[in-house]
């Protein structure tokens, strides 16, 4: 473990509370998208397949528990508990243009053509696009409330971390992972516009107008 | 340096 790998599981934690938070106590998930929210549950649930086969750490473990319960849980308050606050309309990105995709590369790029690496491998490249239906929803409504702004500059503070976290350990223990590696790249890059005017504008006070 | 998936991250 190291402080970039740290800060950036934190980010990552800090993210799903301000949502959770967010929908609960406005008990509106108005401007969140429940597509993105899906597809991360799906992250979650082919990457930490291995939470009953294989122990790292209690770190490693209640990480994945936390993660695999909020991202349940953001669902079922989206799509069920609060369903009638959810923007069906301007959350109108067509996930199966992401889930084909990542799956057919998942199949072709991997480290070992086994189902949980398949699946591991189908999990990093979906996260690295997941979050599109949700700037894709931000772009159509022309702007978003500074707590899901807050939301997004966390989550994507986290891969970015995470790069630094795979920088730090090709120096100190000389391995990397090119699949995680590109996959980060990608996911970080979709954010910086995001981050840009975020910077400019949300911590200024100012609301995250984008330009229609 | 060798290149191989990291088990031990989330």
């Amino acid at each position: 473990m190291n402080i970039f790998r740290l800060a950036g599981d934190l980010a990552h934690v800090f993210a799903i509370i301000i949502l959770l938070l967010k929908i609960w106590k406005t008990r509106s998930c108005a401007g969140i998208s429940g597509k993105s929210q899906i597809l991360f549950a799906l992250v979650y649930l082919t990457r930490y397949l291995d939470l009953f086969t294989t122990y790292v750490s209690l770190y490693n473990s209640v990480m994945k528990v936390l993660f695999l319960a909020s991202s349940g849980a953001t669902v079922y308050l989206m799509y069920v508990k609060f369903r009638a606050t959810y923007d069906r309309n301007h959350d109108s990105f067509r996930i199966e243009f992401l889930l084909v995709p990542c799956l057919l590369l998942s199949l072709l790029i991997n480290h070992e053509f086994t189902v949980m690496e398949v699946l591991w491998t189908f999990s990093i490249y979906l996260e690295s696009v997941a979050i599109l239906p949700q700037l894709f929803m931000v772009s159509k409504t022309g702007e978003a409330e500074s707590i899901t702004s807050h939301y997004l500059f966390a989550l994507g503070s986290y891969r970015a971390l995470y790069l630094l976290n795979w920088v730090y350990r090709y120096i100190v223990e000389s391995h990397y992972d090119l699949i995680a590696i590109f996959a980060g790249i990608v996911q970080t890059i979709l954010y910086c516009d995001f981050f840009y005017l975020y910077i400019t504008k949300v911590l200024k006070g100012k609301k995250l107008q984008l330009p229609a | 340096a060798e290149e191989q998936r990291f088990k031990d991250e989330l």
